[in-house]
C-alpha cells in the first residue's frame, strides 16, 4: 500500500487574487507531487493541499517567501490512515 | 459478516465486497420495495449496481442519488449505505418519505466508481479517479466528475492525464459515467439528480463551467436554502450553498451541469463534512451523524421535487 508517512495537509489562506495566482504556480510544479484536496479559486476560500514529505520544506518556503498564510490541517496523513485501518480491523475481529 | 442489514455495522467503513453483500441482503429482506439493477460494468469489469426503491407502477418519475463518484471520499459511500437502510425503515413510517415513494421511484448508486474504490482499499487510500489506462501516458485514470458533456474540456478541468482533475479523452469516455448517462437518458423521467461528495459542507446547483446563471437559479437557491437549514437543524452543521462556480470554483464537465442541461431541473451536489480537520479522512464515528444530517437536506429536496412537478 502507498505509504503517506510524513505527508502533511496544509490549509492555505490567500489574501488576494495575486496570492491565489501564486498558489496556481505551485500547482503547476509537477515534481512537487502536490495533491490539491481543495484547489485554488477565490481569495476567500481556503486551499487544502496534501504535500508529500520530500516537498514539505519547499512548499512552506515558497508560501512564506510570498507572504501567504498557511496552517497544518493534518500533521501526518499516515497516522490518520493507520488509525482508520486499526478501526476497520478491530471491527472485523 | 453481517447476516442481515439489522446487524450490519453502519459505524465503520466497508470494502466493496461488504457493500455488495449489504446490497444483496437489503434486496432479499425487502423484495417488494428494493431491487438491484446492473447498469453496466466498470473499466475493470466490476458491476455498476444501482438500488431501485419502488412501490410499483411503470416508469414513474424518479429521483437519482449517487455517492462515491470520487473513490477516496469514503464517507459518501458509507452515507449511501445508511440512506439505503433508512429508506427501507422509513417507508410506511415517515409521512414524507412514504408520500415520495408512493408516487416516485428512488435510484441509489452507492459505489459509482467501484474500480477506484477497490483501489483505495488495496493500494492507495487517496485515489480519486477511475482506473482506465490513458493512451500515451503512464498516469492512470480520469476524474469522473470532469468527464460529462457539459462544458467538457473548458476551464475547470485538466488536459493532463497525471492531474487529479483530468477530464479524459472525450466526454463520457469513462464507462462509469456513460452507464449513468445511458440509464438516465433511457429512463427519461428522472426529476431530481443528486450527487454526493465530500468534503467542505456545501450544497451546490448548476453551473460549474460557466458564470451564466441557471434558468431556475432563484428556485434552486430557495430549495438549497431550505435543505441546508433542515440539515443544520440536527447538529448545527453549517453549509454554504449556491452555484458551483460561485461557491467553490470553476469546474467543467461535471455531472449536475449535464443533468440540468438535459432537463433535470433539480440537480444538486452535496459536499459532506468536514471543513478542515480531516478532509477525506473523516473518522468513522462521524459516519452516522453525517448521514443523519445529510438525509434531512436530501429529504427536503426530494419532498420539493414531489410537490413541484414539471
Amino acid at each position: 500500500k502507498e505509504d503517506f508517512s510524513g505527508h502533511q495537509v496544509l490549509r492555505i489562506s490567500t489574501a488576494n487574487e495575486a496570492q491565489v495566482e501564486k498558489v496556481r504556480e505551485l500547482e503547476k510544479l509537477e515534481h512537487l507531487q502536490l495533491d490539491f484536496w481543495r484547489g485554488p479559486s477565490y481569495p476567500s476560500i481556503p486551499i487544502d493541499v496534501r504535500v508529500p514529505f520530500p516537498s514539505v520544506q519547499s512548499v512552506k518556503v515558497f508560501l512564506e517567501a510570498n507572504g501567504i498564510k498557511y496552517s497544518t490541517m493534518i500533521e501526518d496523513v499516515q497516522l490518520l490512515l493507520d488509525e482508520e485501518q486499526e478501526e476497520m480491523l478491530a471491527f472485523r475481529s | 459478516r453481517a447476516r442481515s442489514t439489522g446487524t450490519f455495522s453502519y459505524t465503520t467503513y466497508h470494502t466493496l465486497e461488504e457493500i455488495d453483500e449489504f446490497i444483496d441482503l437489503l434486496v432479499a429482506e425487502n423484495p417488494n420495495l428494493v431491487s438491484k439493477i446492473e447498469i453496466g460494468n466498470s473499466y475493470e469489469g466490476r458491476p455498476l449496481n444501482v438500488l431501485k426503491f419502488s412501490t410499483g407502477g411503470s416508469n414513474r418519475p424518479a429521483i437519482w442519488i449517487d455517492t462515491g463518484i470520487h473513490s477516496r471520499e469514503w464517507v459518501t459511500q458509507a452515507t449511501g449505505i445508511w440512506f439505503a437502510k433508512k429508506i427501507t425503515e422509513d417507508y410506511g413510517q415517515d409521512e414524507t418519505l412514504t408520500a415520495i415513494l408512493d408516487s416516485m421511484d428512488i435510484f441509489l448508486e452507492i459505489v459509482t466508481n467501484p474500480d477506484g474504490f477497490a483501489y483505495t482499499h488495496s493500494s492507495n487510500r487517496l485515489w480519486r479517479k477511475t482506473r482506465s489506462i490513458n493512451a500515451g501516458s503512464s498516469c492512470v485514470g480520469v476524474d469522473p466528475n470532469r468527464n460529462w458533456d457539459a462544458g467538457f474540456g473548458l476551464t475547470g478541468a485538466s488536459s493532463n492525464p497525471c492531474s487529479e482533475t483530468y477530464h479524459g479523452k472525450s466526454a463520457f469516455s469513462e464507462v462509469e459515467v456513460k452507464s449513468v448517462v445511458d440509464f438516465v437518458t433511457n429512463h427519461g423521467n428522472i426529476k431530481a439528480f443528486i450527487s454526493i461528495h465530500s468534503y467542505s459542507q456545501l450544497l451546490m446547483y448548476p453551473y460549474g463551467y460557466t458564470a451564466t446563471q441557471a434558468t431556475h437559479q432563484a428556485e434552486l437557491d430557495e430549495v438549497a436554502k431550505a435543505a441546508v437549514d433542515n440539515l443544520a437543524s440536527l447538529y448545527g452543521t453549517k453549509y454554504e450553498y449556491g452555484s458551483t462556480i460561485t461557491t467553490i470554483y470553476q469546474a467543467s464537465g461535471s455531472s449536475i451541469d449535464w443533468t440540468y442541461n438535459s432537463g433535470i431541473k433539480y440537480s444538486y451536489t452535496f459536499e459532506l463534512r468536514d471543513t478542515g480537520y480531516y478532509g477525506f479522512l473523516l473518522p468513522a464515528k462521524q459516519i452516522i451523524p453525517t448521514a443523519q444530517e445529510t438525509w434531512l437536506g436530501l429529504i427536503t429536496i426530494m419532498d420539493y421535487t414531489l410537490n413541484h412537478p414539471y
